[in-house]
């Protein structure tokens, strides 16, 4: 039987929903600062990563530290990296994102 | 409307209507709890901006300015995927639509768990109407951190900045005051407080003067807070206040109602055992009504009443009207610095005790009365005159409407 800790074993429900891809590494880094405005390709919708980390992820980087109250290294160390992974909105921000997008409305509702 | 980059940057209209769409509810709340959130949410940029929110529950073809919706993953021909459970839980457009990702834990503001639904509500509301994130401690438009505190509201840097795309709010207001309540503290010292109110329509506000905004999640309808009283659009309010004399007066077209402090509601009678409310003549006479605007001076114990281009002045000890009144407002009450003069058809007249002076209201701008202080300072300044024009929203924060749909 699966494990729980709360009576009402709510955090079951939480466990058994798909889960958000976690940043771990320097590409899912790289892709995140993409997604979210920090690097210079618009990220809406979301563009491939930089093909290596260099000079311009470092100070991506910095910008999302920054804003984040984080030491400003350029470093992916453990705090910068949990950040990434704490509950955000999807509308971009940093240099290269700005006021959400408009008029970007979906396609018409399919039918159930 | 248009700003300086592509695309419009705000809404142009002053109304807009929204709906939760059917095919995107959440299977985390009941849906009435959903709207009830989503509709605390637009309710809580309406009080901060010349913006009206109606929810609109009509036929599902009818036109809507926002429409949001719940969704997992790839929803509802969304461009954008949501990413499951932790990370992205929303986006928005800007002028468009808002998705919350149902995969994360909404939870009701009650609640100490989850991620707080209409704090996440407020901030995507936010983009619709064209706020960028905001790296500020505090903002409401921090892309990250959810925190669980219930309580939340909308800080005087957000408030600027949807002020800076929507402008700000103003008067006209019916009636401004002052309201004075004395009180024994626990060692028996006679304490006298006050709330100052605005009044507009069928709707008042309570300003914290210490804080520059109206207290949280004014307004409030007239009847659910001044019991007795016409349900809107008074004309005046008098507090008759001096050594043994108490008496608080509303004003609406011929007619007044005496106000009781104690009981917080009208007095169903006068002395004489007439119910109220009472003909204006009959306790002021040589007052025509309906009236403008009207206050009374402690010092000179007359009340000032407005009416057009007139003032009456009525001595409450003698209990007569004053000649040489009535006198063209511009000369009971001259310019300071001509031609700034409302001239006549003022809105409300003021008697503030957090500001020590009197204003006079019209439109979205007021006018200071000189006070005993200014004239000791300037000797030249006219007695009871008026300096120049200044807008109520530089002195009166964010006294806004709401759409009537939400009012509580």
């Amino acid at each position: 039987e699966k494990l729980f800790h709360r009576r009402d074993r709510s955090d079951l429900e939480v466990a058994a929903l798909p889960r958000a891809p976690p940043v771990a590494d320097l590409p899912s880094a790289q892709e995140f600062l993409s997604k979210y405005g920090w690097t210079r390709r618009s990220p809406w919708p979301a563009a491939p990563p930089p093909a290596a980390a260099g000079p311009a992820f470092a100070e991506a980087v910095r910008g999302f530290q920054r804003v984040n109250g984080l030491p400003a290294t350029g470093r992916l160390d453990e705090a910068t990296v949990a950040a990434m992974n704490g509950p955000r909105c999807g509308v971009p921000d940093g240099p290269a994102g700005g006021p959400a997008p408009a008029g970007a409305r979906p396609r018409a509702f399919p039918r159930r | 409307r248009r700003g300086a980059g592509p695309g419009p940057s705000a809404f142009s209209r002053r109304t807009l209507r929204w709906r939760l769409v059917g095919e995107g509810y959440s299977s985390q709340l009941s849906v009435d709890e959903q709207r009830a959130v989503l509709r605390s949410a637009f309710r809580m940029w309406s009080e901060v901006t010349p913006l009206q929110f109606q929810e609109e529950l009509g036929a599902r073809a009818a036109p809507v300015d926002v429409r949001l919706a719940f969704g997992r993953g790839r929803h509802l021909g969304c461009p954008r995927a949501f990413d499951g459970s932790g990370q992205e839980f929303a986006h928005a457009w800007r002028l468009g639509d808002v998705h919350f990702d149902d995969d994360e834990h909404f939870t009701s503001p009650s609640s100490d768990r989850g991620l707080n639904l209409l704090r996440v509500a407020v901030h995507e509301i936010g983009h619709v109407l064209g706020l960028p994130h905001i790296h500020r401690p505090g903002s409401i438009m921090r892309p990250n951190s959810v925190p669980r505190d219930p309580g939340f509201e909308l800080d005087p840097a957000d408030r600027k900045a949807i002020q800076k795309l929507y402008g700000s709010c103003t008067g006209p207001f019916d009636a401004v005051f002052d309201w004075i309540r004395t009180e024994r503290s626990p060692f028996g010292e006679r304490l006298v407080r006050f709330n100052t109110y605005f009044f507009r329509g069928g709707w008042y506000w309570l300003y914290e003067n210490q804080k520059n905004r109206t207290r949280y999640g004014d307004p409030i309808p007239v009847v659910t807070g001044w019991r007795g009283l016409p349900a809107r659009d008074l004309d005046a309010f008098v507090h008759v206040w001096s050594w043994g004399r108490d008496e608080r007066y509303f004003f609406k077209g011929d007619r007044y109602w005496r106000y009781d402090s104690d009981g917080d509601r009208t007095y169903a009678e006068d002395e004489r055992g007439r119910a109220y409310p009472r003909p204006i003549s009959e306790r002021f006479p040589g007052i025509p009504s309906p009236l403008d605007a009207a206050f009374y001076d402690r010092r000179s114990q007359w009340i000032y009443f407005f009416k057009g281009a007139l003032v009456f002045a009525f001595d409450v000890q003698e209990n007569r009207a004053v000649s040489p009144y009535p006198q063209r407002l511009a000369v009971a009450f001259p310019a300071v610095a001509p031609p700034s003069h409302p001239a006549g058809h003022l809105d409300a007249a003021y008697h503030s005790y957090a500001h020590g002076a009197v204003f006079l209201l019209k439109g979205s701008r007021y006018w200071r009365v000189v006070g005993d202080a200014d004239r000791r300072r300037d000797p030249a300044l006219p007695v009871n005159g008026l300096f120049p024009a200044e807008p109520v929203s530089e002195r009166w924060f964010d006294i806004c409407d709401v759409h009537p749909s939400a009012l509580n």
